[in-house]
């Protein structure tokens, strides 16, 4: 399974549609403070099924969607959508390729995709559950937070370890 | 899965004590169960000695040394279960130079095993990057992303005067 | 004393404003205190909103932006009482280097009220200094500080090959 | 009042007697990581009268004492002294410099000396607190310690206007 790409709208800072395409290998994302590169990794955890609203940085989940500036209209939906390539064997999709979509709107409802036919959040959470990448996964690590693994208490700390088994 | 915990943890240990050495160029780490009997509950403590250095509480460890043990930890998970992809939020902003070239070498012998995404203002890490991309607001508030080369960034690093 | 806290809030507030605009080179910020019938006891919370955007919480703010925001209430107090000297530690390490630029030039500012010892990784923080000291450990683990220039950083920067 | 110099022997990684001399202005502190330059601010933090070993990253003050090398044994005390010009008026004293010295033992003893002349540590510490320098005060920022200005909470963050007022 590898990253194709992704396609957000309306999620944070991204109002505008916007699509990144990945390689193999590394690809980095650089810009001045402030400019969304976080606001990427956001988006990546939470179309894979991160439900916490405090590990995105906002209080609610409604937060995630872009709120207007000084010259634009907030708006009522937040998409991220992510394409994986060679899906073959995972879960039980007999897919080759897979689009994980997913929105929140204003309500707070939210709505689930895989391959645009609606699922269920957990339909998603499952796909990735046994690749090792989830919500809090040690292969998604968000800015700031490498001093935790240190600093966490010895008990804390064996949740990298239990994912990892 | 007494079993299962105990053989995941030695590999991830021995992982542990391979990448410390790597990353510092000597010293020695090791994790210890705090609680053999309760292998399944109990805590896990982090042992770490630069080279040349006594063994003291890792508390004691500086900013970029902190940053350098938890990534050999990263990595020893990763060699023990690589994920598909991995995405690293400023990682390196504790890290001197010397220390960003040991940490991006050692990142390089993961790509034929996961795709990394990193997010960086350093130079070093991008200039190991096969794709780049820039994230800017030209209008303000609103993000857009543009694909980069490594000269663009080089040209866009330069601080206003 | 709730006259003499006030009396100081109200300073700083002000001056936090004006420290915010600076450093993000416009926005708007204030400080609120939580309850106003308990202003010896209660919480102060920060509003802080960078130019062109709409206001939200803190915590929703980027990692350089959350370090330009806490800087320019540091300021803040320091206008109100400044102390001798200051000592800070790594305090650009998320900031990029156009605000390094303008955290550099404020700070300078400063000056002629205050010493400052800044401790950095940062070639434009470093230039600014009229002292500089090098710490090295010719012998691991035994600390030795040397007098530089700024060339010699310069020289020393460059990560090796 | 300002700084005129710092002189350490056996604190932390300071083994050998060191001394720094301070300019007016702004001195800038650079090195490697891990080559002793937060080891500075800490020598700082603590001659004045920092008495939480954890605020000095410590889990005992004994901490501070070197504790040796591969090559080298560990010392048996560690010491620091901070030298200040233009201190006329400064708590009740009659000196235009004074020098600030404190000592720890492996014991955990230690001792304070201002101008040579032995006093308590409360001597110290009452030295700088009308200067807005002290323990916690928002004139010394510890590395990691910006973000905290932030993330504390509404009532944890009054400690450093009421320092300033
Ligand atoms: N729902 C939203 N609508 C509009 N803008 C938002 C929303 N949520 C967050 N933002 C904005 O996104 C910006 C933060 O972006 P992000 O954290 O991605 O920055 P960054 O590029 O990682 O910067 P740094 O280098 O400082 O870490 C903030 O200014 C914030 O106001
Ligand atoms: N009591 C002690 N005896 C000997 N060495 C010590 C003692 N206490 C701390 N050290 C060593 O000092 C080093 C940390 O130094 P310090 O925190 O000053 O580094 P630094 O220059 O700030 O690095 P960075 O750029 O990574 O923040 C550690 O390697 C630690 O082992
Ligand atoms: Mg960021
Ligand atoms: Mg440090």
């Amino acid at each position: 399974m590898y990253l194709k790409s992704l396609e957000m709208i309306g999620f944070k800072s991204f109002a505008d549609r916007t699509r990144l395409e990945f390689e193999t290998g590394m690809t980095a994302i650089v810009g001045p403070n402030g400019c969304g590169k976080s606001n990427v990794s956001d988006a990546i955890r939470w179309v894979i099924g991160e439900q916490s609203a405090k590990a995105l940085r906002g209080a609610k989940m409604e937060d995630c969607i872009f709120n207007g500036t000084e010259e634009r209209k907030p708006l009522g939906m937040a998409e991220v959508s992510l394409t994986l390539g060679d899906c073959d064997g995972l879960a039980d999709m007999d897919f080759h390729e897979i689009t994980v979509t997913r929105r929140v709107f204003r309500s707070g409802e939210g709505q689930y995709f895989l391959n645009k036919a609606p699922c269920r959040l957990k339909d998603i959470q499952r796909l990735f559950m046994d690749t090792g990448i989830g919500a809090a996964s040690y292969s998604l690590m968000e800015q700031g937070r490498i001093d935790q693994v240190l600093s966490s208490r010895p008990e804390d700390r064996r949740a990298i370890f239990e994912q990892a088994s | 899965t007494t079993e299962m915990f105990r053989r995941t943890f030695d590999q991830i240990n021995a992982n542990f004590e391979t990448m410390f050495g790597k990353l510092f160029r000597g010293g020695a780490a090791k994790l210890v169960l705090v609680n053999e009997e309760d292998i399944l509950e109990c805590g896990i403590e982090i042992i770490a000695r630069p080279p040349g250095k006594r063994l003291q509480n890792i508390s004691l460890l500086s900013g970029g040394e902190r940053t350098l043990t938890a990534v050999a930890l990263l990595f020893a998970i990763y060699m023990c279960k690589p994920s598909p992809f991995c995405l690293l939020d400023e990682m390196d902003a504790a890290l001197d130079e010397a220390n960003i070239s040991r940490f991006v070498k050692i990142l390089e012998g993961f790509l034929k095993l996961s795709q990394f995404i990193v997010i960086t203002h350093n130079r070093q890490t991008i200039a190991a990057a096969g794709t780049l991309y820039g994230v800017t607001m030209p209008k303000k508030g609103i993000s857009k992303i543009v694909s980069m080369k490594f000269r663009d960034f080089e040209k866009q690093a330069e601080p206003a005067a």
